[in-house]
């Protein structure tokens, strides 16, 4: 474990909280896409399968538990407890256009050949692009709240900083993952557009307004 | 490849 990785995974914490947190007590999805949580909640049941069966540390059980809870619980919020605040016309990006060219990712690209393995080069390719409903969503409202602002620029730091942690790996133990490399890299780049914005309007006290 | 080094990334 390195400062990198662990400032990723307080963000990636930070994000799935403040998400959490807007919703439950807005009590309103309004402004979120209910299909980029299925994403995420796909992307966590497909990486943490392996909770079960090998152990590396508490602090990797309980965050993989935590995740998976979470984004259960987030689109459990959007479409049964507040489904009515659900809005629904404008979640409409095609889940199947990033589903389908991730599961054929996984079958190209691979460390073995074993259901696992799959199942993990899955959910990192689907990873990089599960945000694509949301970036969508906030283009054709063309303005998101400021808390969903929050969110998202917790959420694109997680990987940025994963980034950080490879490239920090690399130099001190050797140690590359080219799959998750890829992915972490097309994952971050498509947040670069949402950082402009965030750094430029919403860190001014403005409000991020996509321009139409 | 990886899969023989454990997997400690979340």
């Amino acid at each position: 474990m390195n400062l990198f990785r662990l400032m990723g995974d307080v963000s990636h914490v930070l994000a799935v909280f403040i998400l959490l947190a807007k919703i439950w007590r807005t009590r309103s999805a309004a402004g979120i896409s209910g299909r980029s949580q299925i994403l995420f909640t796909i992307v966590y049941l497909a990486r943490y399968m392996d909770l079960f069966f090998s152990f590396i540390s508490l602090y990797n059980t309980v965050m993989k538990l935590l995740f998976i809870s979470a984004s259960c619980a987030t689109v459990y919020l959007i479409y049964f407890k507040f489904r009515a605040t659900y809005d629904g016309n404008h979640d409409t990006f095609r889940i199947e256009f990033v589903l389908v060219p991730s599961l054929l990712l996984a079958f190209i690209f691979h460390y073995s050949m074993s259901f696992f393995e799959l199942a993990w080069s899955f959910s990192i390719f689907l990873e990089a692009v599960a945000i694509l409903p949301q970036l969508f969503m906030v283009t054709k409202t063309g303005e998101a709240e400021n808390i969903t602002s929050h969110y998202l620029f917790a959420l694109g730091s997680y990987r940025a900083l994963y980034i950080l942690n490879w490239i920090y790996r690399y130099y001190t133990e050797g140690h590359f993952d080219p799959i998750a490399v890829c992915a972490g890299i097309v994952q971050t780049i498509l947040y670069c557009d949402f950082f402009y914005l965030y750094v430029t309007k919403v860190l001014q006290g403005r409000k991020l307004q996509v321009l139409p | 490849g990886l899969s023989k080094k454990v997997k400690d990334e979340l």
